[in-house]
């Protein structure tokens, strides 16, 4: 299971 | 937050203020593509919906909420109140053509098969191609106002600043979101031209 990257950027 | 990623939200905000501004003052979107400002307000709006699940930091939160609200307001302008400035017959771009080949791309390759997963990688490709519509007409009238390029100027160096953020990031905390990285240089790339053009030049541009 690919880890999804973690949406702290705009 | 690294100075790349605080210059590049600043570059993308002042972009963003500079339009808005240059509409309201001059009463005019002349030039400006109406298109490209619907598909970064479809950006912002399929990228932000987890202002509604999440929050991760006020300056996130105000930026989305600026960023949205600045977008719509500038769609606003274009299309209702000074729309008799629109010059839609050289904003003739398909939208359908970004629009569908992205979406089905977002399906296809994405790092989770979610709803929002799935809106977020739709947001990131339409940003990368958002803004040919703009420079489609630029090239269509051959000119630009002096501001609608300090605008293209800005809004292109906001996503390179971008990727150099994303290479701090990678040798410092070990991020890595291939997805971002290949679709922010696809979008940097667009802008090599007109970055040429803005350089080289400096007054009004001819794409």
């Amino acid at each position: 299971e690919e880890e999804v990257p973690e949406k702290d950027e705009l | 937050m690294n100075i790349f990623r605080l210059t590049g939200d600043l570059s993308h905000l002042a972009a963003i203020i500079i339009l808005l501004l240059k509409i309201w003052k001059t009463r005019s979107c002349a030039g400006i593509s109406g298109k490209s400002q619907i598909l970064f307000a479809l950006v912002f709006t399929t990228r932000y919906l987890d202002l509604l699940t999440s929050f991760i930091s006020l300056y996130n939160t105000t930026m989305k909420v600026i960023y949205i609200g600045c977008a719509y307001a500038t769609v606003y302008l274009i299309y209702m109140k000074f729309k008799a400035t629109y010059d839609g017959n050289h904003d003739s771009f398909r939208m359908e053509f970004l629009v569908v080949p992205v979406g089905g791309l977002a399906c296809l390759v994405n790092h989770d098969f979610s709803f929002l997963e799935i809106l977020w990688t739709f947001s990131i490709y339409l940003e990368s191609v958002a803004i040919l519509p703009q420079l489609f007409m630029i090239s269509k009238t051959g000119e630009a106002e002096t501001i609608t390029t300090h605008y293209l100027f800005f809004l292109g160096l906001y996503r390179a600043l971008y990727l150099f953020n994303w290479i701090w990031r990678f040798y410092f905390e070990g991020f890595f979101d291939m997805i971002a990285i290949v679709a922010g240089m696809v979008q940097t790339i667009l802008y090599c031209d007109f970055f040429y053009l803005y350089v080289t030049k400096g007054q009004g541009i001819s794409l």
